[in-house]
């Protein structure tokens, strides 16, 4: 299960 | 601002007044559910947290509310909007157009771009109908301003901190865009006291 990029936003 | 703009919009006891679209309640709870898996992955603010898990139960209120509460009052005959011609293409298009070839962010990108349209229905049923409670135009104006808000928040941190979303961007500004002939009547009827009606 990849993690995703790090979003900092909602 | 533009969270709080948005805080007011998911108000699920809004829809004590608003006549809401279950179609497009139901794109918002999907957009927040697959937006936020990231809640197991990463954390980032105390803040951040909160406000995604407030989204996503406000959503799932929403829809609740809608279906269960008010299935009386519900008039699923103009709420006809096709969900599939939304989910459909913006499914592939996340697929072929995104940051990374992987699960999770495959899923941020669909609910990105599913955000940009999932009005869509609401707005539908508005032209169909021909106008709107008030209730309703003041949910559909936060909810719009809010990512008109997130725009003026990219190009700050463009400026200031070289922060670059493309993807974000694009569906943000197609989505602000979609609201412009909304805003139009808005601000020359509904904030002007006369209720939203659209000419035959």
């Amino acid at each position: 299960f990849r993690k995703g990029l790090k979003h900092d936003e909602l | 601002l533009a969270d709080m703009s948005h805080m007011k919009s998911v108000n699920p006891f809004l829809i004590v007044s608003a006549i809401l679209v279950l179609h497009s309640q139901l794109l918002f709870a999907l957009v927040f559910t697959t937006r936020y898996l990231d809640l197991f992955t990463s954390f980032i603010s105390l803040y951040n947290t909160s406000m995604k898990l407030i989204y996503i139960a406000c959503s799932y209120a929403t829809v609740y509310l809608i279906y269960m509460k008010f299935k009386a009052t519900y008039d699923g005959n103009h709420d006809t909007f096709r969900v599939e011609f939304l989910i459909v293409p913006v499914g592939g298009l996340s697929f072929l157009v995104n940051h990374d070839f992987s699960p999770l962010e495959i899923l941020w990108t669909f609910s990105i771009y599913l955000e940009s349209v999932a009005i869509l229905p609401q707005l539908f049923m508005i032209s169909k109908t021909g106008e709107a409670e008030t209730i309703t135009t003041h949910y559909l104006f936060f909810l719009g301003l809010y990512r008109a808000l997130y725009l003026v928040n990219w190009i700050w941190r463009y400026y200031f901190e070289g922060f670059f979303d493309l993807i974000a961007v694009v569906a943000g500004v197609v989505q602000t865009v979609l609201y412009c002939d909304f805003f139009y009547l808005y601000v020359t009827k509904v904030l002007k006291g006369k209720k939203l009606s659209l000419p035959a």
